[in-house]
């Protein structure tokens, strides 16, 4: 396990797949993940961009992974 | 999406953030 919560790795794995070098949209995310509340995809956004996996790219909306770029 | 210079060096200097952060934590929980 790498201490992440299932919608954690979820969302980080969804970043993680996004090819395009300005980021993945939040937005985007949203509609990935239809269904989940937008108040936990912003937590967990927040989460991994605080431990460093993700960090934000052309504007805070946008996100892109630290692991393999 | 093409990106301006300026984003490209916005964009590496989040990324040497994030993975300072990244070690930080890390290192914080061995």
């Amino acid at each position: 396990t790498n201490g992440l919560t299932p919608h954690q790795s979820q969302i980080l794995n969804l970043i993680k797949s996004f090819k395009g070098n300005e980021g993945m949209a939040f937005e985007e995310l949203k509609n990935r993940l239809h269904g989940m509340n937008v108040n936990t995809i912003r937590q967990a956004v927040d989460f991994l961009s605080n431990e460093g996996h993700i960090y934000s790219t052309v504007d805070d909306e946008h996100y892109k992974s630290t692991d393999g770029d | 999406v093409c990106l301006t210079e300026e984003q490209k060096r916005k964009i590496e200097e989040n990324r040497q953030r994030a993975l300072a952060r990244r070690a930080e934590r890390l290192a914080a929980q061995q």
